[in-house]
């Protein structure tokens, strides 16, 4: 169950703030994925007390949009705590899906290959088995298949600790780079951080899901939770 | 997991004026740990706003139920406590499970004087079994006449730690913003979840 609250000092209209905090849950809290499963109990709060004395952010005040963005920074980084101690994780994974025709479609796809048994298996076990991105990628449940063009998807592995080469290409234009660096994928799939980067080349919409890898313990926490 | 510890939870932070915590162990964690806590509004200069996402799962728990109708019955206004219990989700316990989830809120709402709903209530742990309410009742009681509220970092960081469940460490973040016209604010989150992680929230 994922619960939490945010609570600020600042006056905001409570139209304002439940606008606000959608935004914010939609490209945050809404945006993991630990084991694909959803609660019964999935609750997130924010009061607003206007301690601070200053103008009440209504949808038409000039920070709207401002403090909008910066509660939606802040609900991220409290999301990607909850992935980070993912039952069982060993591992944080970005899933960053780009040059999409929407949004919606990207976050699919994102959602997608985040909640793939067999992806995060996979990234447990250091395996880089591009196949089976590929496979989450194609059973996204799109409305429609304007944004996944075969012949214009890319697919690599992002290291997140700075070395070099930094990115480790798996698909190119739809073609699988059959002699991929097997040493550097071991490299960047050992980190306790990385990126699935999936470009598709159909438009200009991003989305990020963060997932984490599944491991033994996942099972040994689950397997004995009730009683 | 001491290393995620270390590297995930903040050792001091600034929190937002206004606001008081308290957290209990009541007893319905069978390990002994805090499993209750209360957030309250003190700031009486403004009439709160609130706003919630919640699970769209069909089966939603007694606690997601009562929070929707007190947020639609204030229409956002005026919500000024919110209490976590873990240890129990109060989950597909029909209406004796609202029954607890109301009594929650009403204690809260007698301790704070108000004359109407203003507690939103968050519950997490096992599905299918009924709250404990000796020990919830105790519990909230206790954290009021003991007068355990604080808005130091300790308070906070031990309401963090009361709703965690198989969490291996607690989720606090808070940070100062400042905004274009110059206006310094402060916003304060925490969180729970480890495992059933997959919200869709709306």
């Amino acid at each position: 169950t994922l619960l939490g609250f945010i609570v600020t000092d600042l006056p905001i209209e409570s139209q304002a703030l439940s606008k606000m905090l959608r935004y914010a849950t939609d490209r945050s809290f809404n945006c993991i994925s630990v084991d694909g499963d959803m609660s019964t109990n999935d609750t997130i709060n924010m009061i607003a007390n206007g301690a601070v004395k200053t103008d009440e952010i209504t949808e038409d005040s000039p920070e709207f949009l401002q403090v909008r963005d910066q509660v939606t920074q802040f609900a991220q980084k409290l999301a990607q705590l909850v992935v980070r101690d993912g039952e069982g994780a060993t591992k944080f994974v970005t899933v960053k899906v780009q040059n999409s025709s929407t949004f919606a479609d990207a976050r699919t796809i994102a959602e997608s290959i985040s909640n793939s048994m067999l992806v995060k298996t996979a990234l447990y076990g250091k395996d880089a088995n591009w196949g089976r991105i590929l496979c989450a990628i194609g059973y996204a449940k799109l409305e429609t298949l304007d944004s996944l063009q075969t012949d214009k998807l890319n697919v690599s592995f992002i290291a997140t600790d700075n070395s070099e080469p930094r990115e480790l290409k798996l698909l190119v234009n739809g073609v699988p780079q059959l002699n991929i660096d097997e040493e550097r994928a071991s490299q960047i799939l050992a980190l306790p951080d990385l990126e699935v980067l999936v470009d598709l080349g159909t438009g200009n919409e991003e989305a990020q899901f963060w997932t984490c890898d599944l491991s033994h313990e996942y099972v040994t926490i689950n397997g004995d939770y009730r009683s | 997991q001491s290393a995620k510890y270390a590297a995930h939870v903040p050792k001091s932070g600034v929190f937002p004026q206004g606001f008081q915590v308290g957290s209990v162990a009541s007893g319905v964690k069978k390990n002994g740990t805090l499993d209750l806590g209360i957030l309250v509004n003190t700031n009486k200069s403004y009439e709160s706003s609130a706003a919630s996402v919640f699970t769209t799962n069909k089966f939603k728990a007694a606690p997601v139920i009562l929070s929707q109708r007190v947020l639609e019955e204030k229409k956002g206004k005026g919500i000024n406590a919110i209490v976590v219990n873990s240890g129990c989700a109060n989950s597909v316990t029909g209406e004796i499970g609202l029954k607890d989830a109301s009594q929650m809120a009403k204690l809260i709402d007698e301790k704070l004087g108000a004359t109407s709903s203003s507690t939103l209530i968050m519950s997490t742990g096992v599905i299918g079994q009924r709250l404990q309410m000796d020990k919830i009742s105790k519990g909230i009681s206790k954290i009021f006449t003991d007068n355990s509220f604080g808005s130091d970092f300790n308070s906070w960081l031990n309401i963090a730690k009361s709703i965690c469940t198989t969490d291996t460490f607690p989720k606090l973040v808070t940070s100062n913003f400042t905004m274009n016209n110059g206006t310094q604010y402060t916003l304060t989150g925490m969180a729970k979840g480890a495992g059933m992680i997959c919200p869709n929230m709306a």
